[in-house]
């Protein structure tokens, strides 16, 4: 009634899915992100040991297309992130010239910017 | 899927003010948005380990996806 | 931690619906990343 566990669901969960001392991977955190250029009070977490800590950039090379979906579409915000990966992953290969600096340039006024 | 007394006590785990109540129909749309998180959160990694020609999903294929999967929610 | 097993629990049964609908597995990690990620959400 309170929306927790019952007991049978609680033993359950311990069976199948719960995560213990047993396990190689003990349990999964999302670490918390913070500003780096904001003066932030935050306590430095240090990693615990038999805790895999997700990565959202560890596959950021992936990232540069854009992966199926099952029954939500992918946001604007979203496509807006593929193709800020995509323009890295051309510019990565780049020597001496930047393209887009290239392209931009003749779009500058001075008038616009001073 | 979630239990709305669950998607409750969620709910209020964040709220300032512990009297701010959440009508019925709220806690029913929040509850069902967190089904279908989970769906294609668990969907996505499927289409991901199948592209890998695996059985098994793992945590490397919800990796792969994660981020786009936050952004699309 | 009662309310993250709750959460734990009730993904774990989404995630046996879609085992059961597309045959394939998760593992226990994967549906405690997913546990963890809508926890956060």
């Amino acid at each position: 009634k309170d929306g927790l566990l019952s007991e049978e669901e609680f033993n359950l969960w311990n069976r199948l899915y719960r995560l213990g001392d047993s396990d190689e991977v003990k349990g999964v955190a999302l670490p918390r992100s913070h500003f780096q250029s904001l003066q932030e009070d935050r306590a430095t977490q240090e990693p615990t040991t038999g805790i895999h800590q997700l990565s959202l950039s560890e596959w950021s090379v992936w990232q540069d297309h854009p992966l199926p979906t099952y029954q939500v579409d992918h946001s604007y915000r979203c496509r807006h992130f593929i193709s800020i990966m995509q323009m890295i992953e051309e510019m990565r290969h780049e020597e001496d010239e930047c393209s887009y600096e290239l392209k931009i340039r003749p779009f500058l006024q001075m008038e616009d910017v001073c | 899927g979630f239990r709305k007394e669950l998607v409750n006590k969620l709910l209020h785990l964040h709220f300032r003010d512990c009297k701010t109540k959440v009508s019925g129909d709220a806690l029913q749309l929040m509850a069902e948005f967190l089904r279908i998180f989970v769906l294609e959160a668990a969907a996505r990694g499927v289409s991901q380990a199948q592209a890998e020609g695996l059985n098994v999903v793992d945590v490397d294929q919800l990796e792969k996806v994660l981020p786009q999967l936050l952004l699309d929610f | 931690q009662r309310l993250k097993a709750a959460v734990h629990y009730t993904v774990g049964c989404l995630c046996q619906e879609v085992e059961l609908d597309k045959q394939m597995h998760f593992s226990k990690q994967t549906i405690a990343a997913i546990s963890e990620v809508t926890f956060r959400q």
